[in-house]
């Protein structure tokens, strides 16, 4: 996809 | 958010806060590998970018900048402040073998063919490796001082937390990110010769000291 990924980890 | 994930959380915040007191109190950071340090500081820049670009909550952006921060402070004690107590004669490990197939590795094997997902992967790839230098290191000398020790423990133990809720988030929310699962069950792997030596040496009081 063209939407950045999120990463909701640290 | 489950407890694995917060007590690993705050695991690795507890061993990046030893190892600043164990340098700043001693005003030394003998037995410490400076490469790691930066490793880890390079670790924490590529992957936290995306503190410029996306809000996941309040949590997640103090622990960032907290990890950061700390991670610098600890570089810069080696490397300015206490450098006359830096031992680069055991600090040898050669970091261009780790940095360079890692970078190329993330270019191959990511989500996202885009710089900040590149990075993102770069800085996991990375940190599943980035203590080998500080080990390396403690396998050159045959030692580590006891708070090293318990710095490595609690490193360590925050991936083998976040193993635990990488399967707690998989039954419960059926999240799944293989490059964080596969570098993440590397990284604890790493630990593993360590964990035992600390339990069967250290938790016993004895320093540990590898067989000569």
């Amino acid at each position: 996809g063209t939407e950045p990924l999120n990463h909701d980890e640290l | 958010m489950n407890i694995f994930r917060l007590t690993g959380d705050l695991s690795h915040l507890a061993a990046i806060i030893i190892l600043l007191l164990k340098i700043w109190k001693s005003r030394s950071c003998a037995g410490i590998s400076g490469k790691s340090q930066i490793l880890f500081a390079m670790v924490f820049t590529t992957r936290y970018l995306d503190l410029l670009t996306a809000y996941i909550s309040l949590y997640n952006t103090s622990m960032k900048i907290i990890y950061i921060g700390c991670s610098y402070a600890t570089v810069y004690l080696i490397y300015a402040k206490f450098k006359a107590t830096y031992d680069g004669n055991h600090d040898t490990f050669r970091v261009e073998f780790l940095v360079v197939p890692v970078g190329g590795l993330s270019f191959l094997v990511n989500h996202d063919f885009s710089p900040l997902e590149i990075l993102w992967t770069f800085s996991i790839y990375l940190e599943a490796v980035a203590i080998l230098p500080q080990l390396f290191m403690i396998s050159k000398t045959g030692e580590a001082e006891t708070i090293t020790t318990h710095y490595l423990f609690f490193l360590g133990l925050y991936r083998a937390l976040y193993l635990i809720n990488w399967v707690w988030r998989f039954y419960f929310e059926g999240f799944f990110d293989m490059i964080a699962i596969v570098a993440g069950v590397v990284q604890t792997i790493l630990y593993c010769d360590f964990f035992y030596l600390y339990v069967t040496k250290v938790l016993k009081g004895k320093k540990l000291s590898l067989p000569a």
